[in-house]
């Protein structure tokens, strides 16, 4: 079945946490803009200096601060950090998690982070890695 | 099976031409980092004035024109268009495609744009809209 062939390939889904862009959540918005920039990354983990997860992070987060009256400027990054902007309220699963919590978040979630149970940052399980199972799934 | 579930569903899948945000190729890039700003889709069709598909666009190939050595202006936004910086390489389908050609384009395309025989952009085959009929066939 997909959940046997799912939890057989557990590990090889995760995505390691030392591979995942990410930035501190006292960054400036400037520093946050280049890298989104550089890495292209959609949405990316935002974490503490002992890498607990405390948020996500996309570039419309911060470009919507350099709108006024539709006028754009870069002033306002100065004066901001990432905490000032990031989502705080998202989907997680535990390290023990089971596949059928992670597909069913994968529903409305391009990737889910996944932390211990320190809220220690540990990966993320992406719907690339989901889609390349079903589609090894479906053919075979 | 999964293929036999995709086929019959086939036209539930689709989002049509007329939900989907786009802009057009000819739009500064001013008008283009309002608009994703706004809509926050992180990836978008470009069309020309008869609904033929040109391009794809992102917020990093804007923000990337506001970079010269690490400062951030608006300025070039200004004397470029969305023609300058989309991509004009990627992954379409006919409205005639089989599932199969879907499903395994979105094991690296969040989405795949949908032409008909004249190239006119009909809409989206979205991984969410996949990851739900999986979701619902895992569980059945
Ligand atoms: N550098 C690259 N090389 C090859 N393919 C690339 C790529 N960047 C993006 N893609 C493709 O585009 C999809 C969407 O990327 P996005 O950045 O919007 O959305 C990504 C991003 O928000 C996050 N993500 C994935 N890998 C990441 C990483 N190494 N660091 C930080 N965030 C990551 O998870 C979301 C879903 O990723 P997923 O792999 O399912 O799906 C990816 C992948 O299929
Ligand atoms: N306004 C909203 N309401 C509810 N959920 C939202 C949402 N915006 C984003 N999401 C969720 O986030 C996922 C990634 O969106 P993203 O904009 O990076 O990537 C999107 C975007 O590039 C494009 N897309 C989807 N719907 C679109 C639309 N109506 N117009 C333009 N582009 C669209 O297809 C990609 C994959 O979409 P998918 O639905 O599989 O996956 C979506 C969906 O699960």
């Amino acid at each position: 079945s997909i959940q046997d062939m799912l939890a057989e390939k557990e590990n090889g889904f995760l995505i390691p946490g030392d591979k995942v862009a990410s930035v501190q959540e006292d960054n400036p918005l400037t520093h946050a803009f280049l890298l989104l920039t550089k890495v292209r990354y959609s949405k990316i983990p935002v974490l503490d200096g002992q890498s607990h997860l405390l948020g996500l992070l996309t570039i419309p987060m911060i470009t919507n601060k350099m709108i006024e009256l539709d006028d754009i400027s870069q002033q306002p990054l100065q004066s901001l950090i990432v905490k000032d902007v990031m989502q705080t309220e998202f989907d997680t699963v535990k390290d023990d998690a089971n596949m059928d919590e992670v597909l069913h978040l994968l529903v409305d979630n391009p990737f889910v982070p996944v932390v211990d149970a320190d809220n220690v940052f540990c990966g993320i399980l992406t719907r690339r890695e989901m889609m390349k199972a079903f589609n090894f799934v479906a053919h075979n």
